[in-house]
Order: C-alpha cells, then sequence, then structure tokens
C-alpha cells in the first residue's frame, strides 16, 4: 500500500539546505504494523508526513495505493487524508476553540456523517481512550496525555485504512500507553487497518511487527519484532 | 525552599468541579533534585504551575523561600518568575516567530543583559544541547525533539535557582535523554540549583535524588532514590 522510492527531501533556509531525508527506498504492505526509530532529527517525522500527503518529496516517488502521489491535485490529496488516512501529530493539533468531543467528530463532520451518528461514534472512540469524561473540556483543560488521547480517538473514529501515529505515547504514562498500543493492536489484528508509528522506546515499538530504523535521514536497518 | 501546605487545585467548568489537586502537602529543599510521576491527569502540571508562580492554589498556600506567594500581587510574581524559575512546560511554549537564538535569549532579555552577551550564553546552552547549528531555525522548522531542546536550553540559560521542567525528554530518544539529564544533574551537583522534574519513565526518575508519586490529585508516595 506505501512504496517510497528513492525519496529525498530538502528544506531550504535562506542559502542553507537541511537533508531532512537522503535517499529512502521502503515499502509497507497492507495491514502490516511498522515502528519507525531513531535519533531527534533523524527525519522521521518528515517522512510521516509524506507518508500523510502533507509533504512531498523533493526528489523520488511515492506511491499510496498504487497511485505516485505527484499526480495528484491539491483536492485529491486533501480527499485522500480524509478517507484514508489517519493521522496522529508529534504535537497532537488540536482545534483549541472545540472541545474534546466536536475534536474527535471533525473527520466525520468532513464525510456528511449525521449529528446522531457522529456523536455515538466520537463518544465510543472518547470511551476506548478513557475519555468519556472529559468530552465537553476544551484542549486548555486536559492534560498533555488527555489531549494526547483526544487525538488518537480522532485518528481512528472514521476507521481509517492506514493510521500515521507520530510518538501517540510520549505524553503518556505506562498504564495509558499500553492500553493506547492494545487499541492499536486490534484494530491491526480485527480490522486489518496498516499501522505506521513513530516512537523511541523499545517497549512500545515491540507491539509492532517490523521495526525501521532511521539515523541521519537514511534508513539504516529494517527488522522484523521477534514472535510478532 | 518550597513549602506546599495542605494545597487544593479547582477547575470550574459551567457547573462541574474538577479537583485537580485535593489536599498536597510537601516540602522541597535547596540543592534538592526531585522526580514526580504518577497517571496521566493526576495532577503533575497542575503541581508545576502552581510550584512555578503561574497558577494559584484554590485553598491552602505555597511558600517560595519562605514567602506565600498569596501576598504577592502581579509584578512580584512575574519578577520571580524570571529571576528566580526556569521553566520547561510539557508543550515547550516557544514563540513562533523567533528562532531557536532569539528564544533562547528571551530570559536575558527581561534581565537587561547587553547584546554581546546575551548571543554568547545562547550559544553556549544551544552547544550544550546540541542545537549549534539549528539557532537560527524557526519552531517550524525544527524537529519535535529539537523544540524540546530549544526549551530546556532557554530554561537553563540565566541559570536559575529553582528548575521546574514538565516532561523534559518525552519527545528525546535514549541519546539526547541521557545527555540533557546529564546537564540537569551537573546543575544541580555543581551549582545546587533545585530541580523538579515530571517524568512518566522510571529510567528518567533514578537520575533525580527523589521521587513524588501522585494519583488523582493526591500525593501518595515520597521515597528516595535507591543509591542517589
Ligand atoms: N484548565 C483546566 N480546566 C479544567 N480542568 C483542567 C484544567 N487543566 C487541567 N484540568 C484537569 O485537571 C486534571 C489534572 O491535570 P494535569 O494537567 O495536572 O495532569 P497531569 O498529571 O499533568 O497529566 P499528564 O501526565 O497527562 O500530563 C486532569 O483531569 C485535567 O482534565
Ligand atoms: N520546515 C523545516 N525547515 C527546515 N528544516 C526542517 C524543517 N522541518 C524539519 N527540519 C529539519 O529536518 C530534520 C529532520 O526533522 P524531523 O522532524 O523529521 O526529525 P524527527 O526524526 O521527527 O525528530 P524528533 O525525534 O526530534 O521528532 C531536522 O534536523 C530538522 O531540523
Ligand atoms: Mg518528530
Ligand atoms: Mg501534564
Amino acid at each position: 500500500v506505501i512504496e517510497v522510492d528513492r525519496v529525498r527531501k530538502v528544506y531550504r533556509l535562506g542559502e542553507v539546505e537541511v537533508e531532512a531525508l537522503k535517499d529512502v527506498s521502503l515499502a509497507i504492505g497492507t495491514g502490516e504494523f511498522v515502528a519507525v526509530m531513531g535519533a531527534s532529527g533523524s527525519g522521521k517525522s518528515t517522512l510521516m508526513n509524506i507518508l500523510g500527503c502533507l509533504d512531498r518529496p523533493t526528489e523520488g516517488a511515492y506511491r499510496l495505493d498504487g497511485k505516485d502521489v505527484k499526480e495528484l491535485d491539491k483536492d485529491a490529496l486533501a480527499r485522500i487524508r480524509r478517507k484514508k488516512i489517519g493521522f496522529v501529530f508529534q504535537s497532537y493539533n488540536l482545534i483549541p476553540r472545540m472541545d474534546a468531543q466536536e475534536n474527535v467528530e471533525l473527520p466525520m463532520v468532513y464525510d456528511g456523517i449525521a449529528a446522531a451518528a457522529r456523536r455515538a461514534h466520537a463518544l465510543d472512540a472518547l470511551r476506548a481512550v478513557g475519555l468519556q469524561e472529559r468530552s465537553h473540556h476544551l484542549p486548555s483543560q486536559l492534560s498533555g496525555g488527555q489531549q494526547q488521547r483526544v487525538a488518537i480517538a480522532r485518528a481512528i473514529v472514521n476507521t481509517p485504512s492506514l493510521l500515521l501515529a507520530d510518538e501517540p505515547t510520549g505524553n503518556l504514562d505506562t498504564a495509558s500507553s499500553d492500553e493506547i498500543m492494545g487499541i492499536f493492536q486490534g484494530l491491526n489484528d480485527e480490522r486489518g487497518i496498516t499501522i505506521v508509528l513513530v516512537t523511541h522506546e523499545p517497549d512500545i515499538a515491540r507491539f509492532a511487527k517490523r521495526v525501521l530504523r532511521f539515523r541521519d535521514g537514511q534508513l539504516i536497518q529494517d527488522e522484523p519484532v521477534a514472535d510478532r
């Protein structure tokens, strides 16, 4: 479902160039559960933004479900993001003026789902992450870990076929982290959702079935997870 | 230096009350290095905001260096925050339109330090966290972990007497985390800076000398760290 073909990503800052991804090639099949690891600044979020059609490579190709995203116009990209992809950002990106429930309902609003159904699905998703009692809190009225969990609920509420999670447990204690990873494993096992997850923690990576390791914008290791 | 005396903190949301801290009492002496742990939503950031004079208790007292903060007006509180306290927020709080160096210089601007000296100190602090080559990047041009490290550099650049760090390594890989904890230990051992640090990770907590554990707004455990 994901084909990254010799992708290079360069950021230009005035006269200086930052090569965030140097020459990255990888393929991820439907239903896989992949952890992405690597040092701070090694290119993980840059890769995730390209996989999520939020950014384009400078060189090389990214094919999603066989289609080169270079050939898609802005509307087509937006439609793919809404319908196919669930995204948990490294800094959650909740809408400050909407409460938890409204934030979780947002992907369904775009899909034209009726209000009563949206409310039911949103509350299910919030219940799954343990936050049904905080549904009317604004992001500023939630703890760091609670904001992160609302972002996770929003990413899964539409059961996307591809879930991209950038450090989804970074602000969570062990109990909440295990709960979230249990949810992800369930979505992967039972619904065949493809999951790509960035993490720094080996204990989180072992919930995945394969680990991609980055350093300085290059993929340096690609290994299955023992007994998974 | 820190005395928390039967502190209660309640947030009011319409008709609902959220009791974030129930009845918390604790004391931290000068030069201590304390880790604060506990589940997501258990009150850690709320406590940190009170310790940092960013918020006031609903009931009870907070005394900083023997002075009850209730008796200080807004200007006095602001002055304490600038001169005495270095704060690393859970979500970094960098100024989006200032680059890394300008963000780190900000506490020194308030203290009226001359431009050349500010620049030198800021670059020293950025070097300490491994980011001297990113000094002209805006926050949006930095990875999550790099933004967090800029926030750490800013918190330590003025060598505050009290350093409050809320999940300072949440977005960092093991190598960067160990580096940061080494810096904190150095400040504590060599300069006697009092450090209170929130973390979910036992491997980070063991760099401290004492662990305070919270649950549902209450302090449930207070233990020294073995061989520290
Ligand atoms: N401004 C606010 N208004 C209403 N409730 C709030 C507000 N800030 C925090 N809360 C609530 O107070 C409780 C404690 O929040 P706090 O941010 O202190 O938790 P925490 O221990 O830092 O959690 P985490 O580990 O997730 O960061 C949470 O249940 C949260 O929903
Ligand atoms: N918009 C941008 N402009 C310029 N440089 C950027 C931009 N975004 C990222 N970078 C740089 O590209 C490199 C890779 O960044 P990226 O965010 O992909 O790292 P990361 O692996 O996610 O790190 P972390 O673990 O700290 O989140 C970093 O060195 C960063 O400074
Ligand atoms: Mg990142
Ligand atoms: Mg917190």
